[in-house]
């Protein structure tokens, strides 16, 4: 078991409901207020912990408020409809909020219903009750503070609490006596790493020079999903969208403070994608290359890139990449220069790959977005590339490469959260050579 | 096999961020999740929930992280508790 590292000073603990589950739940106020009476219970059971019902009245008092919330809720937790998180609470503490216990509205509540077809009440209030009494999630099974809701853990009145538990909440309010409560003593196992007494002051950063480029005029150099972010290149700066879908800022970062190894007076990137083998991520500027473990290039870079053993249809060694990306829809690698793009099949342990047989083809295979593209992502639903040109990009759905409509979106407006007005306008869709005849259009 | 999906990929991130197995996004910093870390977050996630330890997206780690759950985090890290205590300060 793990404690949350805070405890409720006293045992004789109040609690009152602010409301009850309005939206799917067929349970009656009365059923709740007995199945959450039962769950308090089945840790007092145990321990020295006493704890009495208020009225609403006096609901501002109790230590453990208990309300049915749905979506925002002001607290900082939000719920997310039918399914994914069902409840928190708030761990023992002075602040108001401590101890307050919010189920998922959205959730269908149940008791002693079979598994499936609601969330049954009483198992989930357990577990909350532990988290509003100072119990943080256990690895232990059996433990009802498992963070994963496993299916009803039976009748109210015969519940017993797993060992993993009853030894956790004993070790904060002692092990139950029938004379008054006693405080516990001695310190909280396991203890707590100790706290910095005072913080630590930030650290200073080198701000970019105010000079760099605007984000809204697009034509990003490189474009790549690494670690699930995506990162856009442009000049000597990048911005970068993490995985929420947020830029980190605005502002762009300077390259050369963040990727380190690369060339003073670096400022045009021309390809940039992470390997699907090993994770690592490799720069391709001009005719040179570079393989980066996490941030910093690894010793012997950069290498020419006519190890990667790219000719093109004429026979030309290639001499410079355009695009680079793995396409999750098969986990290939494919690299665009000029119009041609070859294939590479990754080798565990391989650093640079040869290309696959019968490469280079033509980039107009992918049909409806540019033939020479400043980058290319696998991004979204599995399978789907992302063409980036100007200021424009282009989605390619599910692995294909000739879908019937394929139109340009602004990049201004959908990745770097510039107003519409902008963005200016977009462009018409290139090598769109389809035709749809309908008989009705 | 092909690697998991960018958008599953994210989620499983997010979800390992969310639950305290991997640090926060910190802007301050900007530090890059290394792929070290991610598999060692994994790992820890897949030991917590008594699942094989891979360290990787497999199927049943995925199924695993579908599963309704409390949203209160597996992992409290000491960094989590300074922010907080700033915070309430």
């Amino acid at each position: 078991y793990t404690l949350a590292g805070s405890s409720w000073e006293k045992t004789n603990l109040r609690w009152s409901v602010l409301s009850y589950p309005r939206l799917f739940s067929t349970l009656s106020p009365s059923e709740v207020e007995s199945i959450l009476f039962h769950a308090l219970k089945v840790w007092s059971d145990n321990t020295n912990l006493q704890f009495h019902s208020t009225s609403k009245d006096e609901a501002k008092q109790a230590e453990i408020r208990i309300s049915f919330e749905r979506s925002l809720h002001d607290d900082g937790y939000p719920f997310d409809g039918k399914g994914g998180t069902l409840a928190h609470a708030f761990f023992p503490g002075q602040a108001e909020i401590n101890g307050d216990t919010h189920f998922d509205d959205e959730e269908t509540w149940t008791y002693r219903e079979p598994d499936g077809v609601g969330t049954d009440l009483f198992t989930v209030a357990v577990h909350e009750f532990g988290h509003a009494l100072g119990l943080s999630h256990s690895s232990a099974d059996p433990s009802i503070m498992r963070p994963y809701y496993q299916g009803p853990v039976g009748d109210i009145t015969s519940y017993i609490l797993p060992m993993d538990d009853v030894q956790a909440i004993q070790t904060l309010y002692g092990v139950k006596m029938n004379s008054a409560t006693i405080p516990p003593s001695g310190p909280l196992t396991p203890r707590l790493p100790e706290l910095p007494k005072t913080p630590r002051p930030p650290r200073g950063t080198v701000q970019p020079n105010p000079g760099y480029p605007d984000r809204c005029e697009g034509g990003f150099d490189a474009v790549a999903n690494i670690r699930g972010e995506v990162f856009f290149f442009k000049g000597p700066y990048f911005w970068r969208m993490q995985r929420s879908g947020s830029l980190v800022s605005l502002a762009p970062a300077s390259i050369k403070n963040f990727w380190m190894g690369l060339p003073p007076g670096t400022n045009k990137i021309d390809a940039v994608y992470e390997k699907k083998t090993d994770g690592h991520i490799i720069f391709f500027i001009g005719s040179q290359f570079w393989v980066f473990k996490d941030t910093i290039a690894m010793p012997g870079y950069p290498r020419p890139l006519s190890e990667w053993g790219m000719r093109t249809r004429g026979g030309r060694m290639v001499e410079r990449v355009d695009a680079a990306f793995v396409w999750a829809h098969n986990g290939h690698t494919y690299v665009f220069s000029g119009e041609e793009f070859w294939r590479f099949t990754e080798n565990q342990g391989q650093i640079v790959p040869r290309p696959d047989a019968d490469y280079p083809r033509s980039a107009s295979l992918w049909k409806g977005v540019p033939s020479s593209p400043d980058d290319i992502i696998s991004w979204g639903k599995a399978g789907d590339t992302y063409f980036f040109k100007g200021n424009s990009y282009w989605v390619l759905k599910s692995g294909g490469l000739d879908q019937d409509v394929v139109s340009p979106n602004s990049t201004a407006t959908d990745w770097m959260f510039c107003p519409t007005s902008t963005a200016g306008p977009l462009p018409v869709t290139p090598n769109y050579r389809k035709c749809n005849c309908g008989i009705n259009n | 096999a092909p690697a998991p999906a960018p958008d599953l990929y994210s989620r499983g991130m997010d979800w390992l961020s969310r639950y305290g197995y991997l640090p926060p996004p910190d802007p301050r910093t900007g530090r890059l999740q290394t792929k070290e870390g991610m598999e060692s977050a994994i790992r820890q996630m897949q030991r917590f929930a008594g699942l094989k330890e891979t360290g990787k997206l497999d199927e049943a780690t995925l199924k695993q992280m579908s599963m309704p759950r409390c949203s209160l985090p597996d992992i409290v890290s000491s960094e989590d508790r300074l922010r907080k205590r700033r915070k309430k300060r």
